[in-house]
């Protein structure tokens, strides 16, 4: 299951979040169950960016980018020290 | 660290210093491998209590204890599931899965940026003095976010949600990735946030000079910092059996070389592969270098890596030279056997030497550590360089500050090469990268934060880039070692960094959030593009003219379009015009401008040319024309506006580019 899949960064406007969600977290969960049984949150952002970090198919992350409240969804990308 | 405290005129200057308690009230995130907690930097003999406002945590894990956090290091931290997600689990009998640090990386940056004060400090004798940070009253806090495999942008991300949330005063990373534009970029979006806070971010340029266009880190709200080196060298000859002598550095200890001369070869005529100049794993022939010193040309793998293969293959010294990829700069390592390096042209002396000689014989003499070398500082030629690849309006790096050869602490986990096969601990270890001039500038911005707690990160900046020099005492122009001639702006922003005048800068170029925002419309960022960095709705006013060139920012970069400027010499100009608002942090005074150019080519007037501030915290505005001439495409020139009041001098420099 976890062939072809990688981690992503979703972005998600904080001020779109449905009134039936009390809590943010609840809503990016709803997100990702949307486009993915499987999927699960790697980490929920609360300062840095308003989103989550997930393990998604390319696939599941194009069809994220276009659910309601979502900014961008951006490839994990590996840094290096200097 | 030792030396670069009294290099930047803090000791001499303590006095000036803010007072233990401001001082330990700063907070200092950093964003590394970890920490090494029982290193003497994190002692905490003198601190009082942890501040209130401190929502931070010491985390449990790998051989780390709530216990291991102090009134010193008041936070450790990990961040691996991003890491693990892609890679797997955590190998716990290679890395640490908690906040320990077995890699040595973010021990050193975070000592070099706050550690408490060490006696005694060396590494096998080099570098000895009193090791401490550059704000060695502010408190730490650990992050670790990047593992044997990387650091990951979900982990990074992570790790500066939590430095935000637990309340750091400064964020130091001494990392990057890339070249992308901020709305893809999470070390630029999670520092916009940190900014927003009142958080100074510090950023290394990284490590891909002397290339043009090679800087990472470089939104305009992130403090991107470049390196220099300090007067203070290790030097070891190689001494030719022609009776030549050649300058080296080294910090090999150990089992001296026999005092006599020593076959020498060269690692490519000792080799069946193509590559065998380099000093590569298996590459070398023992038969042909057993007994002897092998001279090895320096690229592809580790530095260390090759006094090790030198070492296992029987030989039994090493010279390491520099080719045309790092010309003439020297970077000291402890080899594990008698080693030096020397630039690109002793080198090729070297290896005339041993070519015609039918007997080639050398040895190495290592003469411990020389301070008061000059010219210093100059830039290191690793040190990444402009024009800023992102928005070339946005004059990058902002500072230099010393990242060649620094002594601070290290983990007990790993040899000061790093190399498994180093079985030898220390507990502070020399090495380079603007990872370690990084930490210096986070430091000395705590520092200011300490005098100054209400100044704003942009105001901390401004102070740092503002009173920072680049040119020596002499009046000479600061050098760049990768050429041998002056630096530029483009290699040294405004200058290498002088904390005692950022203390008190007279001037400072304030930017708020809001300011950033409009940046990002003179960008033509889409709203969401925009939502994405700031986090909140913000939509770009239709009706408003926004400028990159207004963003008020301590330097000027100015860009021409080389197709609409008139061919050199042919005619018409191409005027572009900057504002800029100064805010008064200092005595009621009158400021005058004064203005230099490096070219013809660029005249450069300010209006009004004289501007006088009363109390504290009154701001004027002034607009700068620049007037350029036509100058064929991928031309720059230079210049320097000042500002003075007689006592203080309020110095940006300018780069013009022509594109």
């Amino acid at each position: 299951a976890e062939e072809g899949k990688r981690t992503y960064i979703v972005h998600m406007a904080k001020s779109a979040k449905p009134a039936e969600f009390e809590e943010h977290r609840g809503w990016y969960d709803a997100s990702l169950k949307s486009v993915s049984e499987t999927a699960e949150i790697i980490y929920s952002y609360e300062t840095a960016i308003h989103g989550f970090s997930a393990r998604l198919t390319a696939a599941e992350a194009e069809a994220i980018e276009s659910t309601p409240g979502t900014l961008s969804v951006l490839p994990e990308m590996r840094y290096e020290l200097h | 660290t030792t030396r670069t405290p009294t290099f930047l005129g803090l000791d001499q200057n303590a006095a000036m210093l803010p007072a233990s308690d401001s001082a330990s009230d700063v907070i200092v995130g950093v964003l590394d491998t970890g920490v090494w907690p029982e290193s003497p930097s994190f002692d905490d003999a003198g601190f009082g209590a942890v501040p209130s406002s401190w929502k931070g945590e010491c985390e449990i894990g790998t051989n780390f204890t709530k216990l291991k956090c102090n009134k010193k290091l008041i936070g450790a931290r990990f961040f691996a599931k991003g890491y693990e997600a892609t890679l797997g689990p955590i190998d716990e009998s290679k890395e640490s899965k908690s906040p320990r640090d077995d890699d040595g990386h973010g021990t050193h940056t975070s000592s070099t940026a706050a550690g408490s004060v060490v006696s005694g400090a060396s590494l096998f004798g080099y570098a000895a003095g009193t090791a401490r940070g550059m704000a060695p009253r502010a408190r730490v806090a650990a992050y670790k976010v990047c593992w044997v495999g990387g650091c990951f942008s979900s982990d990074i991300l992570a790790g500066i949600d939590k430095a935000i949330e637990d309340g750091v005063n400064v964020l130091s990373m001494s990392l990057g990735g890339g070249m992308s534009e901020y709305y893809r970029d999470s070390v630029a979006i999670g520092s916009f946030a940190a900014m927003e806070k009142g958080i100074l971010v510090s950023c290394s340029a990284g490590n891909a000079g002397p290339s043009k266009y090679s800087l990472s880190n470089v939104a305009p709200w992130i403090t991107t910092v470049g390196a220099g080196t300090l007067d203070r060298d290790f030097p070891a000859i190689v001494s030719l059996g022609n009776g030549k002598n050649f300058s080296g550095v080294s910090l090999f200890k150990g089992d001296s070389l026999p005092g006599k001369p020593l076959p020498i070869v060269y690692a490519g005529n000792v080799s069946n592969v193509t590559n065998g100049n380099l000093c590569m794993t298996g590459t070398l022939n023992p038969d042909k270098i057993k007994g002897k010193i092998v001279l090895c040309d320096r690229g592809i793998n580790p530095r260390v890596q090759k006094g090790s293969v030198v070492k296992s293959a029987g030989g039994i010294g090493m010279v390491l030279t520099n080719t045309a990829a790092n010309g003439e700069e020297l970077v000291a390592d402890a080899h594990l056997l008698p080693a030096t390096a020397v630039g690109e042209s002793t080198g090729d002396a070297i290896k005339q030497y041993v070519f015609s000689d039918p007997n080639p014989t050398a040895t190495i003499l290592f003469q411990g550590t020389k301070v008061g070398v000059e010219p210093s500082p100059v830039v290191a030629a690793f040190s990444s360089r402009g024009p800023n690849s992102i928005t070339q309006q946005i004059l990058k790096p902002d500072i230099i500050a010393p990242g060649v050869n620094i002594l601070a602490g290290w983990s007990g986990a790993i040899g000061p090469t790093g190399l498994a096969e180093d079985g030898r601990r220390v507990g502070f270890n020399i090495i380079s990268g603007t990872s370690m001039s990084c930490p210096h500038v986070s430091g000395l911005a705590a520092l200011l934060k300490a005098a100054h707690p209400d100044w704003s990160p942009a105001v901390i900046r401004s102070a740092l880039m503002t009173t920072a020099y680049s040119s020596y005492k002499d009046g000479k122009l600061m050098e760049d070692v990768a050429t041998g001639k002056p630096s530029t702006p483009f290699d040294h922003g405004a200058g290498h960094v002088d904390p005692v005048s950022a203390l008190n800068p007279g001037l400072v170029y304030d930017l708020l959030p809001q300011d950033y925002l409009n940046f990002l419309c003179a960008l033509n960022y889409t709203s969401g593009q925009i939502t994405s960095v700031a986090r909140r709705n913000f939509t770009c006013d239709a009706q408003k003219s926004y400028s990159v060139n207004d963003l008020n920012y301590p330097s000027f970069s100015v860009v021409v379009d080389a197709q609409m400027s008139s061919t050199a010499g042919s005619g018409s100009d191409t005027v572009v015009k900057h504002t800029r608002t100064l805010t008064n942090v200092g005595p009621a005074g009158t400021y005058k401008a004064s203005v230099t150019s490096t070219s013809d080519s660029v005249k450069i007037s300010v209006d009004p040319t004289s501007l006088t501030f009363g109390q504290s915290g009154e701001k004027n505005s002034y607009t700068v024309t620049f007037t350029v001439t036509g100058m064929p495409s991928n031309s720059n020139e230079f210049g320097r506006i000042e500002w003075s009041d007689g006592k203080h001098v309020v110095g940006s420099p300018v780069a013009v580019s022509w594109t």
